[in-house]
């Protein structure tokens, strides 16, 4: 682990006063290596190690720890700050229904995350509905549908699907009809770098009072990262992140890129893929997840 | 990195920067620059020649085609982690039997996830091809089980058994795959012909994760690489395929049903300059 590996590295720093630049060039190594295997982008490791130079430097070797111990501390310290707070906080506010919208890469997990999101609010006693604008991908509108009669949300329905400017603008109808205070949109799955799709998003933005834009990432995504949450943001102004797919191995650097990135809180994390399965995000466990 | 001619440390880290964030991974990429560096290149363009000859040479061997004609019928499992791409590649591969006048079958062996039937149903008729499934919730190994007795019964080339997407972390969903296969065996030790990883070109070096236990649970015999479309480059497929020896017979390129192409080692090797 980085903390056995920076130990062997600080073996030679006992009896020394201060962490200095010299001793120091070793264990920056060490974490520039263990946050690439993590996928952090490398831009971002760059700056990062940059900053725990700068707070590691001049300080005194406390007793009390060994010098790995409180390098590391400096280390995770500076991670969970840029991570950021744990917070689910959605925005509810204005004339309802409030509006949730999902976008991302293809199969980063969004449909699912949409009718956990459904069911989160729920048992917060609000009242949410599902809307499919994914008109693209087969039977992604049965997938949604059933995913909301699993835990009971409102569904909106309708026939021929046209574009999702015009489902949007009638889910909005739907949302009064039934009572819905809050709507939950899924879109499909698109590249970055696809202009026409990306201009659809910023449609819905545009025409659709929407309260919340919440980029939806793989956490087993690589380097891309970076790129992909700069460009939905440049392009659609994001309001917050959900990592998906933490159940799994992946040491999820993809968090630390798109966090400083965008500068957008991470507000949920997917750990499964029942839809009960949606934590509030923990920037202490991600850091030492990325850490490894 | 090809704007000076004359190669310095700066080239060097330009090219580890491009290497890195291709997801080649820190260790790959360090070995590839130690022997570019042994070659003693005299300029940048002769430099970035080298780094792509040096990649094909890596791939190359491991550029197969699926022979599908060794057994009839041929049964392709497909496997791979959640969202990967694994249901639009088998309409995608379907299509490539059937412009090969092959009659093929579909297995909708994910019987777990909302509306994957579905899914898999509406490239089934796209394609004019047969799809054998069952309902919601039943025993995957039943299905691919039906799938196989159908497409014997009616002397068809190739069955294609999607399968639910599966972190590699869940030994009970690994275990699932496992019965898939044995239950495959029982009909014939050679079924089935081949079991195809997907790999998505946009993750991380969580792929070398999921390619080792595929490979060691369930003996993957060949990958396919999705979403090559997109930015990603794909660099961890260079550790993948050199490490674990596994070919590579396609790349997914797009949504739609002609988006896959054969894998070539030298395309792919040139994709990390685009
Ligand atoms: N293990 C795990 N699987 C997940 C999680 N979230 C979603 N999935 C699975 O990931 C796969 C893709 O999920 P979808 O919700 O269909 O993804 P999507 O982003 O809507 O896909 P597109 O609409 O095609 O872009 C499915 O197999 C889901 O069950 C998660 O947190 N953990
Ligand atoms: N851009 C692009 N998208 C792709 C490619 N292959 C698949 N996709 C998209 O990725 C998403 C997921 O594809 P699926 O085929 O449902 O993936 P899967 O592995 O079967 O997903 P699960 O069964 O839920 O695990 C869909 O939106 C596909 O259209 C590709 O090569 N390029
Ligand atoms: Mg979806
Ligand atoms: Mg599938």
């Amino acid at each position: 682990t980085l903390t056995d590996k920076l130990g062997q590295v600080f073996k030679k720093l006992r009896g020394h006063g201060r962490i200095t630049e010299s001793n120091i060039t070793e264990a920056l190594r060490e974490v520039r290596i263990a946050l690439l295997e993590a996928d952090v982008h490398l831009k971002v490791v760059k700056e990062f190690l940059e900053r725990v130079k700068e707070k590691a430097l001049g300080q005194e070797v406390l007793t009390s720890v060994t010098p790995a111990q409180q390098f590391i501390k400096i280390v995770a310290d500076e991670l969970v700050n840029v991570l950021g707070s744990y917070t689910s906080e959605l925005d509810f506010s204005g004339k309802p229904p409030a509006v949730i919208m999902l976008v991302g890469l293809q199969g980063s997990g969004k449909t699912t995350q949409a009718a956990k999101l459904a069911l989160f609010l729920r048992n917060k006693k609000r009242k949410p509905g599902l809307v499919c604008l994914d008109i693209y991908r087969p039977a992604a509108y049965d997938q949604l549908k059933k995913l909301s009669a699993q835990i009971s949300v409102p569904f909106f329905e309708y026939e021929k699907p046209k574009d999702p400017l015009n489902i949007a603008k009638e889910s909005l109808i739907f949302a009064d009809k039934v009572g819905v205070d809050t709507l939950i949109f899924d879109t499909a799955g698109r590249l970055h770098i696809d202009q026409e799709l990306m201009d659809e998003l910023k449609a819905l933005r545009n025409n659709i009072k929407i309260n919340e834009v919440l980029l939806v990432v793989d956490s087993m995504i690589g380097q891309e990262a970076l790129n992909v949450a700069e460009k939905f943001n440049q392009e659609v102004k994001l309001t917050g992140l959900i990592l998906t797919k933490l159940d799994g191995d992946a040491r999820g650097g993809a968090a630390l890129s798109a966090k400083s990135v965008t500068g957008v809180p991470i507000k949920f994390i997917g750990v499964g893929e029942k839809l009960n399965a949606l934590e509030v995000f923990h920037p202490h466990r991600m850091a030492s997840r990325i850490l490894g | 990195i090809l704007g000076k001619s004359v190669i310095d440390d700066v080239v060097w880290e330009e090219l580890e920067t491009l290497l890195i964030t291709s997801d080649v991974g820190i260790e790959t990429s360090s070995t590839i620059i130690k022997n570019l560096r042994k070659q003693n290149f005299k300029d940048t363009a002769s430099l970035k020649k080298g780094l792509i000859d040096e990649i094909t040479k890596l791939l190359v061997p491991y550029s197969q085609t699926i022979d599908f004609n060794r057994n009839k019928p041929f049964v392709i499992m497909v496997v791979g982690v959640n969202g990967v791409g694994k249901t639009t590649t088998i309409a995608k591969l379907a299509k490539y039997f059937v412009d090969k006048n092959k009659k093929v079958v579909l297995g909708a062996a994910d019987t777990f996830r909302a509306a994957a039937i579905e899914q898999l149903e509406i490239w089934a008729k796209r394609l004019g091809v047969d799809i054998v499934k069952q309902k919601e919730n039943a025993d995957p190994a039943a299905v691919a089980y039906d799938s196989l007795q159908y497409t014997k019964a009616k002397d068809y080339d190739v069955l294609i058994i999607d399968t639910a997407g599966r972190l590699h972390t869940k030994s009970n969903l690994m275990e699932e795959l496992k019965k898939i296969k044995r239950v495959l065996q029982k009909v014939s030790m050679d079924y089935p012909d081949e079991t195809l990883l997907i790999l998505d070109a946009t993750l991380g070096q969580n792929s070398i994760n999921q390619a080792k236990v595929f490979t060691e649970s369930i003996n993957a015999t060949g990958i396919i690489m999705t979403k090559l479309d997109g930015t990603a480059k794909g660099g961890v497929l260079i550790n993948v395929v050199t490490s674990l020896r596994i070919p590579v017979y396609f790349v997914g390129v797009g949504e739609g049903i002609d988006d896959l192409e054969i894998f070539d080692a030298r395309s792919f090797a040139e994709g990390l300059f685009e």
